[in-house]
């Protein structure tokens, strides 16, 4: 999954 | 981004900015774990690499560097600044053992073996237990000033929020990041006890929060 890939949260 | 999690980074800043500001102002870092703040530091660092990979916006990358130069300067206050005022003789919890059972778990439970997601991991494992230095702090010395406990509501407060977003999230996304909300869930229990003793004391006036 993309959202693994890039992290948006801090 | 939803309110809850606007709002929880929103109470991130707030908390960091209080306990730089609180040793700025008063010169003095009595009453704070260093130990915990390098933690964070190192947390932020480990974590926000991908500064260098992967851009997610002005707001993420703003965010981003704010919290590692707030980190960074306010463990320069207790090392260095206002080392004088730094009560190492209450700031005894061995950190190796967070350091390396938290760095073996994030090299056996991760989303992908690769240095940089290794890396996030271990900051997502140890920001959940970061802050037991400066509570075992508190617990042995068995006080805190009230602006030490808003600084740890607030710091509480934010990860609350973030459950609070995942919920959320999973519900409008189908969003559901599991290293995170495991290690969230367990950091913010650890602010519950916290959590109780400033509502019923702190916030009823008392100037310092003493333990029973």
């Amino acid at each position: 999954a993309d959202w693994r890939r890039q992290h948006d949260e801090l | 981004m939803n309110v809850f999690r606007l709002l929880g980074d929103v109470s991130h800043l707030v908390a960091i900015i209080i306990l730089f500001l609180k040793i700025f102002r008063s010169k003095s870092c009595a009453g704070i774990s260093g130990k915990s703040q390098v933690l964070f530091a190192l947390v932020f660092t480990t974590r926000y690499l991908d500064l260098f990979t992967s851009f997610i916006s002005i707001y993420n990358t703003v965010m981003k560097v704010v919290f590692l130069v707030l980190s960074y300067a306010t463990v320069y206050l207790i090392y260095l600044r206002f080392r004088s005022s730094y009560d190492s003789e209450s700031d005894t919890f061995r950190v190796e053992f967070l350091l390396v059972p938290v760095a073996g778990l994030s090299f056996l439970e991760n989303y992908d073996f690769t240095p940089i997601e290794i890396l996030w991991t271990f900051s997502i494992y140890l920001e959940s237990v970061a802050i037991l230095p400066q509570l075992f702090m508190i617990t042995k010395t068995g006080e805190a000033e009230s602006i030490t406990t808003h600084y740890l509501f607030f710091l509480g407060l934010y990860r609350a929020l973030y459950l609070a977003n995942w919920v959320w999230r999973y519900h409008t996304e189908g969003f559901f990041d599991q290293i995170a909300v495991v290690s969230g869930v367990v950091q913010t229990i650890f602010y519950c006890d916290f959590f109780y003793l400033y509502v019923t004391k702190v916030l009823k006036g008392n100037s310092k929060l003493t333990l029973p």
